[in-house]
C-alpha cells in the first residue's frame, strides 16, 4: 500500500479499452 | 541527482533552455526512481512544477513560443509521473491548483500537450478512491470556470479538439466526455451534459467520427451510445 506505481498508467489502460465504463 | 537538488534548480527560476532539460531529467527521474524518491520531491516539488506551468500558461507575451509549449508539455509528463502512485496522486489532488491547471492545459492549439492533459483529467475522473468521491465534479467545475474566464462555450476545447486531424486526440476527447457523463449518478446530470454537448456541435462531429476507422475511437462512440440508450430506457 502506498508504494506501488503504475497507478495512472492502468487508470488510462482502462479507459482506452473501455473496461473503465462497464456498468458496476 | 537528488529530489532536493530538483527543487532547488526548480526554486532558482532556470532559464528557457536550462529549464527544458531540468524538466526533461526530472520526468526520468520521476518515472524510474521507487516511491519514496517521489515522495522525496513531495509536495513541494510538485507545487514548485505547478507553478512553474501557470507562469507558462499565464505568459501574455507569447504563450505559444516553441520553449514555452514544450516546457508546458513537459510539465505535464513530469506531473503525470509524479501521480503514478499513490502518494503523488493524493498530493495532486489536495491541491486546490493542480485540477485546474491541468484542466488549462486542454488546449486545441496545442493538440499533442492536449493529448496528454485530457488523459491525465480523464483519469482522474474516474478514480474510485474513497477521499474522492466528487472529483469527476471537480474536474467539471474546473473546465466551467475556465471556460467562463476565457469567454466560450465550457466544452469548445474538447469539441475542437475533436475537429483536429489527429485519431489520437479525437478518440482521447471522447474517453473524457464518457469520463464525465459515466460518473454522474444522477441520470437528469447525464442527459443534460449530453444535450450541452449536442447543441455545442457533437452531433455534427460524431456523423464524422463513425466514419474513422479506427479501434480506439470506436471503443468509445460504443461507450458513449451504449450510456446513452441505457439512458434512454431509464427515462
Amino acid at each position: 500500500e502506498g508504494d506501488e506505481t503504475g497507478i495512472m498508467d492502468g487508470l488510462m489502460e482502462a479507459l482506452q479499452s473501455g473496461a473503465a465504463f462497464r456498468r458496476k | 541527482k537528488s529530489a532536493l537538488m530538483y527543487i532547488h534548480e526548480l526554486k532558482c527560476g532556470l532559464r528557457e533552455g536550462q529549464l527544458l532539460s531540468c524538466l526533461e531529467s526530472l520526468r526520468v527521474s520521476l518515472s524510474n526512481n521507487p516511491v519514496s524518491w517521489v515522495q522525496s520531491f513531495g509536495a513541494e516539488g510538485m507545487a514548485l512544477l505547478l507553478d512553474i506551468l501557470k507562469k507558462l500558461q499565464d505568459d501574455k507575451d507569447d504563450p505559444y513560443s516553441a520553449f514555452g509549449v514544450k516546457c508546458q508539455h513537459e510539465v505535464i509528463r513530469c506531473l503525470k509521473a509524479f501521480m503514478n502512485n499513490m502518494y503523488g496522486l493524493t498530493a495532486m489532488l489536495m491541491s486546490d491548483d493542480g485540477i485546474p491547471l491541468l484542466v488549462r492545459a486542454i488546449n486545441p492549439r496545442v493538440p499533442h500537450m492536449m493529448v496528454d492533459a485530457v488523459k491525465l483529467v480523464s483519469a482522474i475522473c474516474i478514480l474510485d478512491h474513497s477521499d474522492n468521491l466528487h472529483v469527476s465534479e471537480r474536474v467539471l467545475e474546473a473546465i466551467t470556470e475556465h471556460a467562463e474566464n476565457e469567454d466560450i462555450e465550457r466544452f469548445q476545447p474538447l469539441l475542437s479538439g475533436m475537429r483536429k486531424s489527429g485519431v489520437t486526440l479525437k478518440a482521447c476527447c471522447m474517453q473524457l466526455i464518457n469520463a464525465l457523463i459515466t460518473q454522474g449518478d444522477e441520470l437528469d446530470f447525464r442527459i443534460h451534459i449530453r444535450s450541452e454537448l449536442m447543441r455545442q456541435g457533437l452531433k455534427d462531429i460524431l456523423t464524422e467520427l463513425r466514419q474513422v476507422e479506427n479501434e480506439e475511437l470506436k471503443v468509445q462512440l460504443s461507450v458513449f451510445d451504449e450510456h446513452s440508450e441505457d439512458d434512454s430506457e431509464e427515462l
